[in-house]
C-alpha cells in the first residue's frame, strides 16, 4: 500500500466523517442530498459483496465495514431521524438517468461476466456519477453551506489521490484496472469545478454561493 | 501487465 492509496481512504473517511457529524450537531440535514448518500449505500453494498468471498487484509475488512456502516447510517439520519430537515423539494435529480445507463454498461463492459463481476463493475461506475444529485442540488439552490463544501472537498481528494495510486501501482507494480482509472478520471473531472469555487471562495472565508 | 484477480482497493 502506497502513500497516495492510504491518504485517499482517510480523505473518505473524513468526508464521511465530516458529513455525519455535520448532520448529528445541526440535527439537519438542509442542502444534503438524500438521493446521493443513497446512491453512496448502493455502491459499498454491491462493491463489498466480497467481503464475504475473499479476505485481503485486517485493514482492508475493517474499512469496508467502517465505509458500510457510515453510508447506512448516513442514509436513516437523513430520511429516518431528521427526515423533516431534509430538502425533498430542490433534491430533484432524477436517478433513472444514472441507473439506467450505469446498470447497462456494466453488463456491456466488465472484466468478466459473473455476478459478483457485474456488481462491482456497476458500483465503479455508480460512484464516479453518485455526486451528481447533490451538485446538482447546490446549482438548484445556489448555495452550500460551508462545512458541506468541507465534505465535497474531502470526497474530490480521495478521488485525486487515487488517480495518484493508479499512476503510483502503474509505474511500480505495472498494475492497472482500466475500469477503475476510467471512472476514477470522470469523476473527477466533475469535481474540478467545484475545486475551483472551493478554492477561491471557501478558503478564502466566503460561503459558497453561486450567482 | 499484471493480470487482475480481486479487487484489492476500496
Amino acid at each position: 500500500m502506497n502513500i497516495f492509496r492510504i491518504l485517499g481512504d482517510v480523505s473518505h473517511l473524513l468526508a464521511m466523517i465530516i458529513l455525519l457529524v455535520k448532520i448529528w450537531r445541526s440535527k439537519s440535514c438542509a442542502g444534503i442530498s438524500g438521493k446521493s448518500q443513497v446512491l453512496f449505500a448502493i455502491v459499498f453494498t454491491s462493491r463489498y459483496l466480497d467481503l464475504f468471498t475473499n479476505f485481503f487484509s485486517i485493514y482492508n475488512t475493517v474499512m469496508k465495514f467502517v465505509f458500510l456502516m457510515c453510508a447506512y447510517i448516513t442514509v436513516y439520519l437523513i430520511y429516518g431521524k431528521f427526515r423533516k430537515t431534509f430538502d425533498n423539494e430542490n433534491d430533484s435529480f432524477r436517478l433513472e438517468f444514472l441507473l439506467i445507463p450505469v446498470t447497462g454498461l456494466s453488463f456491456l463492459e466488465n472484466q468478466s461476466f459473473t455476478p459478483l463481476e457485474i456488481l462491482w463493475t456497476f458500483s465503479i461506475y455508480l460512484e464516479s456519477v453518485a455526486i451528481l444529485p447533490q451538485l446538482f442540488m447546490i446549482s438548484k439552490t445556489g448555495e452550500a453551506e460551508t462545512i458541506t463544501t468541507h465534505y465535497l472537498f474531502f470526497l474530490g481528494l480521495y478521488h485525486a489521490l487515487y488517480l495518484a495510486n493508479w499512476i503510483w501501482r502503474y509505474q511500480t507494480e505495472n498494475y492497472y484496472d482500466q475500469i477503475a482509472v476510467v471512472s476514477g478520471v470522470v469523476q473527477t473531472i466533475f469535481y474540478c469545478d467545484f475545486f475551483y469555487l472551493y478554492v477561491t471562495k471557501v478558503l478564502k472565508g466566503k460561503k459558497l454561493s453561486l450567482p | 501487465i499484471v493480470a487482475k484477480t480481486a479487487h484489492d482497493e476500496l
